[in-house]
């Protein structure tokens, strides 16, 4: 029973200026830090995609799922984001383990009962940062090499 | 007044200077490196010696981005992608900057000027948003102020220590530059400001992680308030434009975002959000009424032979934060409700009640529905204190023949049907979750419905009801049981009713909702 | 009548809460985990 409201001037004036930032909404990605290597560009995604993200997409279960060059690309790619940390999560899931000083990455292959300086080095596999790092700019392959 | 010459130069030149430290390699975790340095550059320029110069040195910065960012989007040489990088580039070292300056004024433990800081620098990026909107008008773009603000969020919400001991001031100052920002000020920047009340990490803040874990939530529901009396004009039209349908969409899932997450929030502030929502916004009222406390089962409302007065949670009050018979005014109106609540004098309060009420003669705008709301509210919470006093709780035969029951039924009969439509919304308003304002305002529709002297009375109760229940859902709790009681207790006789038969569509519509619950 | 709230895009049957992942209101899906920032240990901001 009340009817529309009666529109002030004010309401028209409020309603004009509305209408005008209707047409530069904020993106999404406005809200969020910039994305260095893989920027949330503004195109939909094409109908031949599921438009519907799977569910428990930010589980671990799921990322655990991933291959190991998955979670290395998403570790590196996707630095500063809940992506990066449940890929880095996933990854010593598999006995994968971040090494501080180095900055990088190597697999255990077994856990040591007292971890000592001379037992870090002697059984796993080395992960060759800088090589990795030119061959990201050549082509992004990954190369394993143990240490005697 | 003009800012002293040269001192516009002088900052465009800092701001350069800045925006280079902060992206080069060597500025260090944090770019704590390169902000050190800075100080000492702004020191030398003589920026830091005065309150006003440093006011004036962070006003000029915010409009040399804006001006930056207007001339990146004019450019659309790029995508927007890329537009954005551009501009976000010396946004986002400009923030980093406010960042690093409110962390580091005073010292480490002195919170006052860091907070003073803060607000400054808000109101300065406010006062030059409210300014571009009213000159560049539809022009207007929200870009930079929105990356601004958020950015700022994030940066002051980082996990560290200092932050963390004034998050409760920093969050209350953003707060305070949002609300003189609200949409009824600035319209054109309505989206940003609902993507940011509604960004993850304010909502966290605001509703979740303040250490004293209310003492955000009086400042959001504020906001939400300020969004929906901005609303309300638009929303009163059936017809809505994409701009508003789009704006009312993003409310809604905003709405259910604390519907599912922060149902309490909802439960204690749906008294101030219903005083502003249109009373056709049916399904989003809907669904602020539809909040429970999470620790509470609600028995189903289909359940046959439900007895609602024996359920625990019934004779327990909610938690209404609004203080809302403070809002029925003028004060000797008020005087003469308390007197004739107590004892029925004067004589005349109850024929004068609907002067009190009524505020114009425009069509849909006749009465005062906050001092309608208010009063519904205020009489019924006194009647079941009455009815405790003397050891019993509400049912229908303990609401009757009161002094509150006098002014309702008053209300029923005396106001014309716009009148009447506000009256019963107020009631139906507080249908909602298993508590006593439920039950007692469940048992005075029905008790209306029962002893209304006109059939057109019994429809317009039956119609507010039926006009909640036939929107999508979610619908209250307390909704559902008082209506399924309408159509199931004999004794209201409502299926002999002329309008539940008065066209084969509505008879139709009654049938299936009462398929449904009987 | 409205509109069905279930087809605004959030999960409303989901155990955690929705917050943590709700992109904007004007968006049709949660954020995805490469889209939330999140303060990872230092050391892995290797770029």
């Amino acid at each position: 029973p009340l009817g529309p409201a009666i529109m002030t001037k004010d309401h028209l004036y409020q309603q004009t200026m509305m209408e005008s930032a209707f047409h530069h909404l904020p993106h999404p990605s406005d809200s969020e830090r910039l994305r260095n290597y893989l920027p949330r560009n503004q195109c939909p995604t094409p109908p031949y995609h599921s438009q519907v993200m799977p569910s428990h997409m930010d589980s671990l279960d799921l990322f655990q799922r991933l291959s190991t060059e998955a979670l290395f690309f998403i570790f590196y790619y996707q630095e500063g984001t809940k992506a990066q940390y449940l890929a880095a999560k996933a990854l010593k899931r598999q006995s994968w383990r971040f090494h501080t000083k180095y900055m990088m990455w190597f697999q255990r292959h077994e856990e040591p009962k007292t971890i000592t300086d001379e037992y870090e080095l002697g059984t796993y596999i080395y992960f060759d940062y800088e090589k990795w790092g030119q061959r990201k700019k050549e082509g992004f392959t990954f190369e394993y090499r143990y240490l005697e | 007044f003009d800012d002293p010459p040269g001192l516009r130069e002088k900052t465009e030149y800092l701001l350069r200077e800045w925006v280079s430290m902060y992206h080069s390699p060597a500025s260090g975790k944090d770019s704590t490196k390169a902000f050190s340095a800075f100080v000492n550059q702004m020191h030398q320029q003589g920026i830091l010696k005065t309150d006003d110069l440093i006011t004036r040195f962070f006003r000029i910065c915010t409009e040399l981005c804006v001006d930056l960012c207007y001339r990146a989007l004019s450019e659309q040489a790029h995508t927007p992608t890329l537009t954005r990088a551009k501009c976000f580039h010396t946004l986002d070292a400009f923030v980093r900057l406010i960042a690093l300056l409110v962390k580091h004024s005073g010292d480490a433990s002195n919170a006052v000027t860091k907070i003073n800081l803060l607000n400054k620098v808000l109101g300065i990026v406010a006062g030059v948003l409210l300014q571009d909107h009213e000159v560049r008008h539809t022009e207007f773009q929200q870009l930079p102020y929105h990356r601004i603000f958020n950015m700022l969020l994030l940066e002051l919400n980082a996990p560290e220590q200092i932050l963390e001991a004034i998050n409760y001031q920093i969050m209350t100052a953003f707060c305070n530059a949002l609300h003189v920002l609200r949409p009824s000020k600035a319209p054109g920047f309505v989206y940003s400001w609902l993507e940011l009340i509604s960004h993850r990490i304010f909502i966290a803040r605001m509703l979740a992680m303040l250490p004293q874990q209310k003492q955000g939530w009086p400042m959001y529901a504020q906001l939400l308030i300020d969004l929906f009396k901005f609303l309300a004009p638009f929303l009163r039209n059936a017809e809505l434009p994409k701009y508003t349908a789009l704006l009312y969409k993003g409310c809604l899932r905003v709405l259910l975002v604390l519907l599912h997450d922060f149902p309490e929030f909802l439960c204690d502030y749906h008294y101030g959000f219903c005083d502003v929502i249109p009373p056709n916004c049916i399904q989003m009222r809907n669904l602020i009424l539809s909040a429970f406390p999470r620790n509470m089962r609600l028995p189903d409302p289909f359940t046959p032979n439900l007895k609602v007065d024996m359920l625990t949670d019934i004779t327990q009050p909610p938690r209404i934060m609004t203080n809302f018979s403070a809002m029925i005014q003028p004060a000797t109106f008020k005087k003469d409700l308390d007197s004739y609540l107590k004892t029925r004098s004067p004589v005349t309060f109850l024929s004068e009640l609907r002067s009190h009420l009524q505020v114009s003669q425009e069509p849909g705008q006749r009465y005062n529905t906050a001092l309608m709301n208010a009063l519904v509210l205020y009489v019924g919470s006194q009647a079941i204190a009455y009815i405790h006093s003397k050891g019993s709780t509400p049912s229908m035969s303990t609401i009757t023949h009161s002094s509150h029951m006098d002014i309702f039924q008053n209300l029923v009969v005396d106001l014309d049907t716009e009148g009447r439509y506000l009256f019963l919304n107020a009631i139906a308003n507080q249908l909602r979750y298993p508590n006593s304002h439920t039950h007692y305002f469940s048992c005075t529709l029905l008790y209306l419905f029962a002893e209304a002297n006109t059939e057109a009375m019994q429809e317009q109760i039956t119609r507010v009801l039926l006009e909640r229940l036939i929107v999508n859902r979610p619908h209250p709790w307390g909704l559902l049981i008082t209506f399924i009681d309408l159509i199931r207790n004999p004794s209201f006789k409502f299926w002999n009713h002329e309008f539940v038969h008065c066209a084969p569509e509505i008879e139709k519509l009654f049938e299936s909702v009462a398929r449904s619950c009987m | 009548l409205g509109s069905d709230l279930t087809t605004l895009g959030l999960n409303l049957n989901s155990p955690e809460n929705l917050y943590g992942t709700f992109q904007s209101p004007w968006a049709e899906s949660p954020s995805r985990p490469q889209d939330i920032d999140f303060h990872v240990p230092q050391e892995y901001i290797t770029n």
